[in-house]
């Protein structure tokens, strides 16, 4: 079940928040997940850099409360599908 | 876009030797400018995309020419300049099971949908003679700006365009440098924050780049608009002076106008037995509207079949037509789509009528003891009037999610648009359509938006230092409300004037909007006061703004208050019976400029503009005025009401719609 509740989420991050440690917005991101206990690897499926700072994950339901709290964490949105006109 | 050019006064290809000084000589033009089409990809072999003739790309270019499933990256040139694929958000929604290949659809830029090919020709598409589909809508097919370099984003796959993919794109597309952004999709009136269209064209605005959007085909609803934010620009669309007639002619000798793409080869100048509700389950609607698995074979073989519009595809009606033997359609607009007709290249022949004829000869075949019909086609025919006339099914106002800001912005061309097309599908789109055509003719506000997003270019090359707000002030403060007979645009949905809340500004005109005189411009810092105003959280303003530290220091009054093109004035129920608004306006023009304000309002409403006179000494120069709006009656919440602003020079007219509601 946990599968089948897993979704894209959009999540904008704070850039405030990045510290020198993080070279670049794809690196601060994939430490941000690691901090949360979530495999970058697995669960990233983009870093932005230039449209948005933020990221595009695959999440399950109980790591969104997780990221929400976070404050790096300005909105974490699920991924909308859009139609053609 | 064999027509299209010629309908919006753009220079002939190639140009003559004497209009070489044209100040929108395609020729001459945009041939610096990048147009980012965010689509379903490119079919590169199109001749549309031929570079021939093209300059070396612009050496700041970044973008690239990304290999994948039958795309090698060679297929880029100078004219197709950049193509990528996104497709991640779209995998993972599918499941994911083989995360790096999506399913029915190529893991590349390569288009197998047509969609992305017809958009990015149509906007900056090469030149190509003898050009047509079936030998309709023959000529020379061009983009807008056919001098322009074409990057494409696929960021569309078989069942849509994920945000996450779309953001992607956007991305990247700001990396790579181009200059024009047009994406024909969207979808819902969610608040900016949530919308990422929205978000993305905010930060690509925010570098120069001009964002054009399709505004939805919702209509005639209204507040059916999508890509409301204010830093994009909206398109609605409208039709060319260009029709497809053909003709129903029943069995009693009555004559109904029609639309059709069918050559009818086998069944012209024959009286044919025509069917209606022939359906294999009793009781059942579904063969009225020519669902699949829904037709009697025995009853409609060898016989045309009046199929009502609605439920499913337009084209898969034809589809399920010609298996159950039928021998050609006659579809009847239901009464929302009016008399507008849409064309599509069915795979029999078919005559699309209005809901007036529609109904008439739907009685004829209820009431009639055997009913007979005869289908016949006359071609293209050009210089139709009324021109343009807002399409029925273009997304329509007032705007929910900022009610103080008009949409659409604009109409352009987007019925019946004939543009490149890709070689994997064909001109139906339908799996079992086995044809295929280097063109097809589409219709929808997808159509309509690389219009603008090529004359976009076209301006972008004249101005290159025209910030994205100053070319879309240019483009609305110029459009156009009349048609070819000197009338007021139609709306297409039931032949009645059309208002603000269809065409918004009016009707694309590039030539005049190449001088405006004076523009509207907005900055980043009026965006983000704009959207203090609307009372968004600081967690989402910094979302879409990418600021570190928004404190909303300044913030508009009122959202209506942003230097916006046009206006839109909501009136309160009791106390707040005046809006007033301020605008900047900068003079592009030339020194000495003087401009006297006139305004056309409806009764019920009293106007004041302060100051009525702008000198402009200097070009640049900026000089504000006050609108005070003031309803003099008392209002309903169902009222609405429409006007003009319009500052007047020796040469230009500088012209803003007015939306009221109460």
């Amino acid at each position: 079940s946990m599968v089948a509740c897993k979704q894209t989420y959009i999540v904008y991050m704070n850039a405030a928040h990045r510290t020198e440690a993080h070279p670049t917005h794809a690196h601060w991101y994939e430490a941000h997940l690691r901090s949360l206990s979530i495999d970058p690897a697995r669960h990233l499926l983009y870093s932005y850099s230039a449209a948005v700072h933020g990221f595009a994950a695959v999440l399950h339901p109980e790591q969104l409360p997780l990221l929400r709290r976070h404050p790096a964490v300005l909105n974490v949105h699920p991924d909308p599908l859009l139609p053609l006109h | 876009t064999t027509r299209s050019p010629h309908f919006l006064g753009l220079s002939p290809w190639p140009p003559a030797p004497s209009s070489r000084s044209h100040s929108l000589d395609p020729a001459a033009a945009a041939t610096d400018v990048v147009i980012g089409v965010l689509d379903t990809g490119v079919w590169p072999e199109s001749p549309s995309f031929d570079d021939a003739g093209l300059p070396e790309v612009p050496s700041r270019w970044r973008g690239a020419c990304e290999a994948g499933v039958d795309f090698p990256s060679s297929l880029c040139n100078r004219k197709l300049v950049g193509a990528r694929s996104f497709g991640r958000g779209y995998r993972a929604a599918a499941g994911g099971g083989d995360a790096d290949k999506p399913r029915e659809e190529y893991a590349s830029p390569r288009d197998r949908d047509g969609h992305g090919t017809h958009t990015a020709s149509t906007a900056a598409g090469a030149p190509v003679a003898n050009a047509s589909l079936l030998g309709y809508a023959s000529g020379v097919a061009r983009g807008m700006a056919p001098g322009a370099r074409v990057a494409v984003y696929k960021v569309c796959w078989a069942n849509g365009c994920y945000g996450s993919d779309i953001l992607a794109g956007i991305d990247k597309a700001i990396e790579d440098g181009v200059d024009v952004l047009s994406l024909s999709l969207g979808g819902g009136s969610a608040p900016f924050s949530r919308d990422p269209v929205a978000v993305g064209a905010f930060s690509a605005v925010q570098r120069g780049i001009f964002v054009a959007c399709s505004a939805g085909n919702s209509g005639p609803s209204p507040s059916s608009l999508t890509n409301t934010a204010p830093w994009i620009t909206t398109v609605g669309a409208g039709t060319l002076d260009r029709d497809f007639p053909a003709t129903v002619q029943l069995g009693n000798g009555e004559r109904y106008a029609g639309l059709s793409l069918c050559s009818g080869a086998g069944l012209e100048d024959q009286m044919v037995p025509i069917v209606y509700g022939k359906g294999v389950q009793v009781g059942s609607n579904s063969s009225k509207f020519c669902m699949p698995g829904t037709l009697d074979p025995e009853q409609v073989k060898g016989k045309v079949v009046f199929c009502d519009r609605g439920i499913n595809a337009r084209v898969e009606k034809g589809q399920v037509v010609k298996e159950a033997g039928g021998v050609g359609m006659i579809l009847a607009n239901a009464a929302v789509n009016g008399e507008e007709l849409v064309a599509d290249s069915h795979l029999l022949p078919t005559v699309a009528v209005g809901a007036k004829s529609g109904n008439l000869i739907r009685d004829f075949v209820r009431t009639s003891s055997n009913p007979t019909a005869m289908l016949s086609f006359r071609g293209t025919v050009l210089g139709v009037q009324p021109s343009p006339v807002v399409a029925a099914f273009s997304s329509r106002g007032p705007n929910t999610v900022v009610p103080q800001l008009l949409k659409p912005d604009l109409i352009g061309p987007g019925v019946n648009i004939l543009a490149a097309w890709s070689g994997s599908v064909g001109p139906t789109g339908l799996a079992k359509d086995e044809r295929r055509s280097a063109f097809n003719i589409m219709s929808g506000t997808s159509m309509s938006c690389p219009h603008i997003s090529g004359v976009a270019a076209l301006l972008k090359a004249a101005h290159p230092d025209w910030s994205p707000s100053a070319i879309k002030s240019a483009l609305m403060t110029t459009a156009y409300t009349d048609d070819n007979t000197g009338s007021p645009l139609v709306d297409g949905a039931g032949g009645s004037p059309a208002t603000p809340w269809a065409y918004g500004s009016g009707h694309v005109d590039p030539q005049k909007a190449l001088s405006p005189g004076l523009i509207y411009d907005i900055g980043t810092g009026d965006y983000l006061a704009f959207l203090c105003s609307l009372e968004y959280s600081t967690d989402h303003i910094q979302a879409i703004s990418k600021s570190t530290n928004k404190t909303c220091s300044r913030r508009l009054p009122n959202p209506g208050n942003l230097n916006y093109p046009s206006f839109s004035v909501v009136f309160g129920r009791r106390s707040r019976r005046f809006v007033k608004y301020n605008r900047v306006l900068t003079n592009v023009g030339v020194p000495g400029s003087v401009y006297n304000v006139k305004v056309g309002g409806p009764p019920g409403v009293k106007v004041t503009v302060k100051p009525t006179k702008l000198i402009f000494n200097q070009v640049g120069q900026k000089l504000r005025y006050k609108v005070t709006f003031t309803s003099t009656k008392a209002g309903d919440p169902v009222d609405m009401a429409f006007g003009w602003i319009t500052w007047s020079s020796e040469q230009h007219q500088v012209r803003s719609p007015v939306s009221y509601r109460w």
